[in-house]
């Protein structure tokens, strides 16, 4: 996998993405 | 009378009986009021019940094409003012604007659309 | 549904990553492989449709050419780009030998590859990706007689 793309994490089921508060912003303040 | 929407939100928002209160709970969503405005001057407030440590709101006006999905000013249709840092947000971007609000505030908003 | 998927929890299809002609690297199979039978969960993470368009365009501006989004209902896609499983290897053909289907499983909605037909061993697993037109063309390199030259 690190060979492939270094920061790839293996899963054995699905997992729901934890959204972060910033998700969808460009700039804060 | 003006209600939070039944048919204009997120599915995943709960609205109460008395359609005045919603909870939300993981990313941010957004419900949009029954009706809107296109010129005049208007008011309105919200107060925050209940707002967990680590969660945020961001109150606001919309546009019909918003996303429903996404927070109110993630895009040009909407203008919204975060609980957190009371940042303002439109198009994605962040302005600061004032201090942040918490739990038992009372927020308001006045638009003022000139004929 | 629920039987076979849990089978396939347990008794998984052996599959190997190697080389492969259409693209890069692909999954062959290392067993022989009937008709209809689960293969694969694509598995990765489950996100909101508004946040897959914001990663999609993320990920292109990032310079990752690869799609690992794949759509699971009107509002959720599950994304292997950053975490999954090999399922995300699985290459498109225009004439594969496997198909997607969504499938409930305890309330909880799954991807899963399914087999078309008999697949020998040292066979690529393939499935026809069904991405949406798009100007943007990504060409199709499986090689099939029935190749329709892009994979939109």
């Amino acid at each position: 996998w690190s060979a492939y793309a270094p920061d790839f994490k293996e899963l054995e089921e699905n997992v729901e993405y934890e959204e972060r508060e910033s998700e969808f912003d460009l700039s804060d303040e | 009378n003006v209600f939070l929407a039944l048919h204009d939100r997120a599915p995943q928002l709960k609205l109460s009986e008395t359609r005045f209160t919603v909870t939300g709970e993981k990313g941010y969503s957004t419900i949009r009021a029954t009706h809107g405005v296109n010129r005049g001057t208007w008011y309105f407030e919200v107060t925050v019940d209940e707002m967990p440590e680590k969660s945020a709101c961001r109150l606001g006006w919309s546009q019909h094409l918003a996303i429903l999905q996404s927070p109110c000013g993630y895009e040009k249709f909407g203008y919204s003012w975060r609980s957190r840092k009371g940042t303002i947000f439109h198009d994605a971007r962040g302005k600061h604007y004032s201090s942040g609000y918490k739990e038992g505030d009372v927020l308001g908003f006045l638009i003022h659309l000139p004929s | 549904d629920l039987f076979k998927f849990n089978q396939l929890k347990t008794r998984r299809k052996r599959l190997r990553f190697d080389k492969s002609s259409i693209h890069c690297w692909g999954l062959f199979a290392d067993e022989p492989i009937q008709a209809e039978e689960m293969i694969i969960e694509y598995i990765g993470e489950a996100i909101r449709s508004s946040i897959a368009d914001f990663r999609e365009k993320k990920y292109a501006r990032e310079g990752i050419g690869s799609s690992y989004l794949f759509r699971l209902d009107s509002e959720m896609v599950v994304d292997a780009t950053k975490k999954g499983n090999f399922a995300r290897f699985i290459n498109h053909s225009c004439n594969p030998n496997c198909y997607a289907k969504v499938v409930t499983v305890e309330s909880s909605k799954k991807i899963v590859i399914y087999s078309k037909r008999n697949i020998d061993i040292g066979e690529e697993i393939t499935y026809d990706y069904k991405f949406p037109y798009d100007d943007d063309k990504i060409k199709c390199h499986c090689g099939s007689a029935q190749c329709r030259g892009f994979l939109n």
